[in-house]
């Protein structure tokens, strides 16, 4: 564990917090794709089953798989249930199948071990690289998004953008590089990159999140 | 280097 990867962790934790923030306090799911939320329970319940295997690593590893599952689909749960008004699939229209083919083509070539377990948690790094695109897709869509919506946005681009300089870390003090999880994890932060400029330029400045038409 | 052994990340 160093200060890299443990910032990135605790980014990951707020963005959750924030959303469930948001959609408590105004009582909607406006503006956060449901299929982005679907595809995050996906990409932990087959990241994490490592949970159900006694492979322990350590208390603070299994309280955050716990969290992460749990919360991911305690927000589902939010959005299709108590809250399934406010949300429009109307404009959540991103194709999904376009996302977990290719995760699940990507896992069996490039894995670790012909194993199951192995197999789905590469198809959970891949996955989770891309799952964030239905959510940038809708913002595309609508041109703007409520402040808090771009607060969650920001924490969990933060989170994926320390990892890198936690592997950078690792490479010097370890001398470990994990291939997958870098070049996934490099994917997944250059999707942030638009949103993070506007987020900058705008949000940060004290003025609504507006795309130019 | 080499990869790490397990998945220690989250």
């Amino acid at each position: 564990m160093n200060v890299f990867r443990l910032l990135g962790d605790l980014s990951h934790l707020a963005s959750i917090l924030i959303l469930l923030h948001k959609i408590q306090t105004t009582r909607s799911c406006r503006g956060i794709s449901f299929k982005t939320q679907a595809l995050y329970v996906v990409v932990f319940l087959t990241r994490y089953l490592d949970l159900f295997l006694g492979d322990w690593v350590s208390l603070y590893n299994t309280a955050m798989k716990l969290f992460f599952i749990g919360s991911s689909c305690y927000i589902l749960y939010l959005m299709k249930l108590r809250f399934r008004p406010t949300h429009d699939p109307a404009i959540d229209t991103f194709r999904v199948e376009y996302l977990v083919g290719p995760s699940l083509i990507l896992a069996l070539i490039f894995n670790y071990k012909y194993t199951l377990v192995e197999i789905l948690w590469a198809f959970s790094i891949y996955l989770e690289a891309v799952a964030i695109m239905p959510q940038l897709f809708m913002l595309q869509r609508t041109g703007e998004a409520e402040t808090i919506t771009t607060h969650y946005l920001a924490a969990l681009g933060a989170y994926r953008g320390l990892y890198i300089p936690n592997w950078i870390y690792r490479y010097f003090s370890d001398g470990t590089v994990d291939p997958i999880a870098v070049i996934a994890g490099l994917v997944q932060t250059g999707l942030y990159l638009d949103f993070f400029y506007v987020y900058f330029t705008r949000v940060l400045q004290g003025q609504k999140f507006e795309l130019p038409a | 280097f080499e990869v790490p052994e397990g998945h220690d990340e989250l």
